[in-house]
């Protein structure tokens, strides 16, 4: 049920 | 150094057993406000973020910023060997590479040390951005517990939806489905209560696995706090007296 994001698209990866 | 006592060793067993199945290595950073572990799980779906006062300690000193690199699983095992009611301090010189753990029973002479190896890890911190969110829930947390443990039974992901009408739970199993609406109560000063602050209807997913692993912080804190805005993550807060513990999670799209 749905695909799994990541939180990179969201938060600023270093 | 680091000095940091404890009233009870128990606090930081709850604290590790609530992180321990979604990071295995994390630094403790540790400065003169208190210590901070921010740490993503392997998959980067979700980050916890823990915060412990130094006003929250018996007796707290750091003289200047540190990481201490823990291996949570090794951590884990030392802290078995105290009693939940032990004082526990935790020591550490500059730039050592040994964590020192003494347990001083309350109600006896015994005095037990452990010194535990540290690690260098590799972690930079993540920018977490300020989020204004659209619906905040407070319910108990034994409640999101049991909801997202009964849901996991079924399925593998639940939808949650915050309205008027209250907070929706549901999931889709092969074999069964299941829905749980709480709905606000009236009274916000109840510690049963479920308090819903709303902006704008909010419908997202999410994988119960990791919110199975989240609801183990309800050991820490009756109450519990979900924020959520649509297609952002998760925010599920626990503020105890001596600090917090805040999980992100990244939220599941399309069918």
């Amino acid at each position: 049920m749905g695909r799994q994001q990541t939180l990179a698209k969201f938060f600023d990866m270093p | 150094m680091l000095e940091a006592k404890l009233a009870e060793a128990g606090t930081l067993k709850k604290l590790l057993d609530a992180i321990k199945e979604l990071v295995t290595d994390a630094n403790f950073e540790c400065n003169e406000e208190g210590i901070n572990l921010q740490a993503m799980d392997n998959s980067h779906v979700a980050l916890v973020a823990v915060h412990l006062e130094a006003a929250g300690f018996k007796r707290y000193r750091c003289d200047r910023p540190m990481p201490l690199g823990v291996n949570l699983t090794s951590l884990t095992k030392v802290l078995k060997c105290a009693k939940d009611d032990d004082i526990t301090t935790l020591k550490a010189a500059d730039e050592a590479d040994v964590l020192n753990l003494v347990y001083e029973a309350k109600n006896s002479d015994r005095i037990a040390e452990y010194d535990m190896k540290l690690m260098d890890i590799d972690s930079d911190t993540l920018g977490i951005p300020d989020t204004e969110y659209d619906a905040r829930v407070t319910m108990p947390s034994a409640e999101f517990t049991r909801v997202v443990r009964d849901l996991s039974q079924l399925g593998e992901s639940v939808r949650i939806e915050v309205s008027k009408e209250g907070v929706r739970f549901a999931s889709e199993g092969e074999a069964a489905n299941g829905s749980v609406l709480m709905k606000q109560t009236d009274d916000d000063e109840d510690t049963q209560a479920i308090t819903i602050e709303m902006n704008q209807h909010v419908s997202l997913t999410f994988s119960l696995k990791y919110l199975v692993n989240f609801s183990k912080s309800a050991s820490l804190c009756p109450r519990v706090q979900l924020m959520m805005s649509n297609d952002v993550p998760l925010l599920v807060a626990y503020d105890f007296g001596q600090g917090y513990i805040r999980y992100y999670l990244a939220p599941k799209i399309g069918d």
